[in-house]
C-alpha cells in the first residue's frame, strides 16, 4: 500500500505535470485510491485540475515548515466522477522560498518526508510533481519516494540531461534514501513524423533497456488544451490518443506493482 | 554600445535556449559583435553550438566565485562562417551548487554583473540563458541585465506563468537594477493549425501589447534538430522556417535598438 512515486527531470517542458494529472486520474479511475502533491512553485498541477490558486491559503509549502497537518489541505478532485479516488495537495509560489528557508535546517531534504509519513498507507499510490531543476525541492521529493518516474521528451536536449539525473539518483540513493528505485523512463510528445524521436526512442530503449515503459505518450493537441479547461485528459476527451496513453500507462503501472 | 538581454522564463522548455543561440548566431552573422553566456546548469546552450561540455576545464561558474577572468573562459564559435562575430561563455552542472554557495555572501545578486563588467563594452549584444525557475541564478541575470526577452510558448502553462514572471521583474527594478526594461516578449512553437496557439496570442496582445514582438516563432522540427548537430539553424538549414523567424527577430531587435 503506499506506493510514493516522484516525476522528476529536471529539463524542462518534459510532461511532467501532464504525466502526474493524467496518470493519476487514470489511475483514480481504475479505483486506486491517489494523491498528488504539487511541488513546483509554478503549481501547474495545481491550475491543471481546476484549482482557483488564489483560493487557496494553505498548501504544501505550510505543510513542510510544519505550520498545517497535509489533512488539513487536501482538496477533493472530480468527487462525482472519481468519487473520491483523486485527492490533490496544491503548491503556491511560496515554495521558491522554501529552497533558502530550508537550508538552515540539519534535516533539510527531509521535510516533506516527514509531512507526508502519516497519510501514505491510505492511498494506493501517491505521486510527486516536480519542478525543471536538481535543487533542494526535487532532492526532498527524492528522499520522499519510493521510486522516481522520469519523462524523457523525445529530443536532444532532453536525452543529454539524463546522465546527470542518473547522477543526482545514485547520489540520493547512497546518501539518503537506499530503498529508491527507477519506476521507468517514460517517452513523451513522441510524433513518428519526425525523425528526431525514434532516434531518442532508440537511444533510450538502448542505455535504459527494461526501465523504458511500453507505453508510449504521443504529442496530442488535447493534451495542451484539458489544462485550460482544468480537467485531466480522461475528463476533457477521453476518446482521444491523450487519454488512452494515459490510460494504459495507468494500467502497465498497477501490471508492474503486483497488478488487479 | 554592449546591451545586455537576459533570455528568462520560469516556464520550463519554452525556448528560452534555442531563441538565445539562434537570436545570437544570426546578429553575428549581421556583423553584430554577439557573446552569449551559458547560465543554466543544464548546459543546453554550451552543447547546443557543439561546445563538448567534458572539454571544457573552466566555465561562468568559476568566474561568478571569482576563481578566473572572464576573458580567460571565452569560446569562439564557427570562427570561418561568424568570423569572430560570435562568442560564447559555457556553464557547467556546478552551477547548482553555486545557489547554495552564494546565500552567504554579502551581494549575493550581484556576482554576474561584477564578473562581466570590463567585457560588456566590447560588444554590441550579451546574451545570458536562465535557467527554468525564479531562483538566485535567475536573479543574478536579471540584476547583470539592461532588458529581458521572454519566450513566450503557445501554451496555456506558459501564459499562466507570466504573472508571477512580472512581479520578479517588478521587484528586481524597485530593489535592485532600476534600469531593467521588458526588450519584449516573443512567441514561439506557434503552430497555426492549432487553436489554442491563436488563444495564447491573442491574449498576449491583450495584456502586453507593444511590448510583444512582431516577429512569431513558429513550430518547425529544424530547430529541434539542429542541437543535435551542435550547429545554430543559420548554419544548419539555412532555408528553414526556424532560421527565417531568428533573422527576422534579429532585424526587429536591431530596428529596436536604433541599430544600422
Ligand atoms: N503528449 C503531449 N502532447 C502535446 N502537448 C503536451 C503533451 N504533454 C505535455 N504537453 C504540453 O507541453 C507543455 C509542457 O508540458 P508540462 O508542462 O507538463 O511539462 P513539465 O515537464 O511539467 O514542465 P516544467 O518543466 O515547466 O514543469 C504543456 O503546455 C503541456 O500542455
Ligand atoms: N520553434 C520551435 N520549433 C520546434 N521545436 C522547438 C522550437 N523551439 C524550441 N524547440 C525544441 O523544444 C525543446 C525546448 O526548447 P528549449 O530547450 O530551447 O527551451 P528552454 O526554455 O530553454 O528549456 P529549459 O526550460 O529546460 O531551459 C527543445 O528540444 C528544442 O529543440
Ligand atoms: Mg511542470
Ligand atoms: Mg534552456
Amino acid at each position: 500500500m503506499g506506493k510514493v512515486i516522484c516525476v522528476a527531470n529536471q529539463k524542462g517542458g518534459v510532461g511532467k505535470t501532464t504525466t502526474v494529472i493524467n496518470l493519476a486520474a487514470s489511475l483514480a479511475a481504475a479505483q486506486k485510491k491517489t494523491l498528488f502533491i504539487d511541488f513546483d512553485p509554478q503549481a501547474n498541477a495545481t491550475s491543471g485540475v481546476g484549482i482557483n490558486k488564489d483560493e487557496i491559503k494553505k498548501t504544501i509549502y505550510d505543510a513542510i515548515i510544519g505550520e498545517v497537518n497535509i489533512r488539513d489541505i487536501m482538496i477533493d478532485i472530480e468527487p462525482e466522477f472519481l468519487k473520491g479516488y483523486l485527492t490533490v495537495v496544491s503548491a503556491s509560489p511560496d515554495l521558491t522560498g522554501a529552497e533558502v528557508e530550508l537550508i538552515h535546517f540539519e534535516n533539510r531534504e527531509q521535510k516533506l518526508k516527514e509531512a507526508i509519513s502519516d497519510i501514505t498507507r491510505e492511498y494506493d499510490y501517491v505521486f510527486i510533481d516536480c519542478p525543471p531543476s536538481l535543487s533542494l525541492l526535487t532532492v526532498n521529493a527524492l528522499t520522499a519516494a519510493d521510486s522516481v518516474l522520469v519523462p524523457v521528451q523525445c529530443e536532444y536536449y532532453a536525452l543529454e540531461g539524463l546522465g546527470q539525473l542518473k547522477r543526482t539518483i545514485s547520489l540520493i540513493r547512497q546518501r539518503i534514501n537506499p530503498e529508491l528505485k527507477v519506476e521507468g523512463y517514460l517517452l513523451t510528445m513522441f510524433d513518428s513524423r519526425n525523425r528526431i524521436c525514434h532516434v531518442v526512442a532508440n537511444e533510450l530503449k538502448t542505455y535504459f533497456s527494461e526501465e523504458v515503459f511500453e507505453t508510449i505518450i504521443y504529442r496530442n493537441v488535447r493534451l495542451a488544451e484539458s489544462p485550460s479547461h482544468g480537467k485531466p485528459i480522461l475528463l476533457y476527451d477521453v476518446k482521444s490518443i491523450g487519454a488512452q496513453t494515459y490510460i494504459s500507462l495507468a494500467q502497465e503501472i498497477i501490471a508492474r506493482n503486483g497488478g488487479d
